[in-house]
């Protein structure tokens, strides 16, 4: 998705 | 990744070897609470949904898989292992966590990114991390002195969220569209619940004096 609202941190 | 994120991931992970070691080694969980145990568990199987959904590195998915892991082996260790609970504090853990968690899952119906289910799950999850720890700073002040290896656990599970702050500014300087807001917020107040324990554990270091909470 985009940068903003995917959660790419744990 | 930056520096300061990958720091407080290994400074996490830390924290939870540092647990699951004290557990092994002494077969015990004096001055755990096993209610802030829970928590987490909740904290990373609210959070960690998108485990098989959304794959965004190797090094994410194992570090999901090895988060939940170890909060769901710690959570049955202290309630199944025999030698285990019966070092378990519990006439002193006795703060009402579920009201916690009624709270934050109320917070994130409400405040949340996009009102859908995962997102709300998501705003649940960092809400709640950031309260989580309010049982365990309890239950140090209530049990008076605090063995070298939980005082450890608890630093190391304060300072990651600190470092994640530096990650979050990092982040705001350079990347155009980036917006943790939630995170960030609930991020500072998890922080500022370990001010206090910081500082007596700053002193106790100082001093080189046994850990002591003023109850």
């Amino acid at each position: 998705g985009s940068g903003s609202m995917e959660h790419d941190e744990l | 990744m930056n520096v300061f994120r990958l720091t407080g991931d290994m400074t996490h992970l830390a924290s939870i070897l540092v647990l699951l070691l004290k557990i092994y080694a002494t077969k015990s969980c004096s001055g755990i609470s096993l209610k802030t145990q829970e928590l987490y568990a909740l904290v990373f199987l609210a959070r960690y949904l998108n485990l098989f959904t959304d794959f965004i590195s190797v090094y994410n998915t194992v570090m999901k898989l090895v988060f939940i892991g170890s909060s769901l082996a710690i959570v049955w260790c202290m309630r199944m292992h025999k030698m285990v609970k019966r070092s378990y504090d519990q006439e002193l853990d006795t703060f009402r966590h579920y009201f916690l968690i009624a709270g934050c899952f109320l917070l994130a119906l409400l405040v949340n990114e996009k009102f859908m289910f995962p997102e709300v799950l998501w705003a649940f999850s960092i809400y709640l991390e950031a309260v989580s720890t309010i049982p365990q700073l309890v239950l140090l002040q209530r049990s008076g002195n605090v063995d070298n290896l939980t005082g450890q656990y608890v630093f190391l599970l304060g300072a990651y969220r600190a470092l994640y702050i530096l990650n979050w500014i990092y982040r705001y300087f350079t990347e155009p569209h980036f917006s943790r807001w939630i995170a960030c917020v609930a991020g500072l107040v998890q922080t500022a619940l370990y001010a206090d324990f910081f500082y007596y554990y700053f002193l106790s270091w100082k001093n080189n004096a046994k850990l002591q909470l003023p109850s």
